[in-house]
């Protein structure tokens, strides 16, 4: 799993 | 960004003002459950919170606060507005059986165990089942107006359109994200039923009735 703080979308 | 990224947007953003335009012509939110609409706007402002700490593009900051903005709207509108044409006696879906399995679920399986992370995990899960309390009014009443099934179809398509989005992204970028793809593909397969009636009835220039 990729870790958060970077969701880049909507 | 990419083409099923944007299109997906587009029709998310559509959905939305569909809705918005339905409510606001016709004086009226007939057909529409407050309760899907309550959920949307604990979706958009638990995700949304990283608009104050996290700057992603002008694109996803202006997106995101019209989301904001039309979905409070919207809630004005059903609650406030035209409260006397709001349907309450149709819309009874408990939500709490949605609510707590969400919570359970985002305390469980999430990126990483914190307040932000968690209530972004918390409003991917929610929007997944955020409609059904909506499907459930269509179902009880057997029948949607067109423009209903209109802002349902463009909704739906958004999260479908979304996952083409992951699997370019997952080829194109390595990028991927196993709980929005997994909750968006949840909430696509929930409006199936939904996409095959509107085909074959609404496209078709006929109601959308379910069967008696």
């Amino acid at each position: 799993l990729r870790g958060g703080a970077g969701h880049d979308e909507l | 960004m990419n083409i099923f990224r944007l299109l997906g947007d587009v029709s998310h953003l559509l959905a939305i003002i569909i809705l918005l335009l339905k409510i606001w012509k016709t004086r009226s939110c007939a057909g529409i459950s407050g309760k899907s609409q309550l959920l949307f706007a604990l979706t958009y402002t638990t995700r949304y919170l990283d608009l104050v700490t996290n700057f992603v593009s002008v694109y996803n900051t202006f997106m995101k606060v019209v989301f904001l903005a039309a979905s409070y709207a919207t809630i004005w509108l059903i609650y406030m507005k035209f409260r006397a044409t709001y349907d309450q006696n149709h819309d009874t879906f408990r939500i709490e059986f949605l609510l707590l399995p969400v919570t359970i679920l985002s305390l469980v399986a999430n990126h990483e165990f914190t307040l932000i992370e968690i209530l972004w995990t918390w409003s991917i899960y929610l929007e997944a089942v955020a409609i059904l309390p909506q499907l459930f009014m269509v179902s009880k009443t057997g029948e949607a107006e067109s423009i209903t099934s209109h802002y349902l179809f463009a909704l739906g398509s958004y999260r479908g359109l979304y996952i083409l989005n992951w699997i370019y992204r997952y080829y194109m970028e390595s990028y991927y994200d196993l709980i929005a793809i997994f909750a968006g593909i949840l909430q696509t397969v929930l409006y199936c039923d939904f996409f095959y009636l509107y085909i074959t009835k609404v496209l078709r220039g006929q109601r959308l009735q379910l069967p008696a």
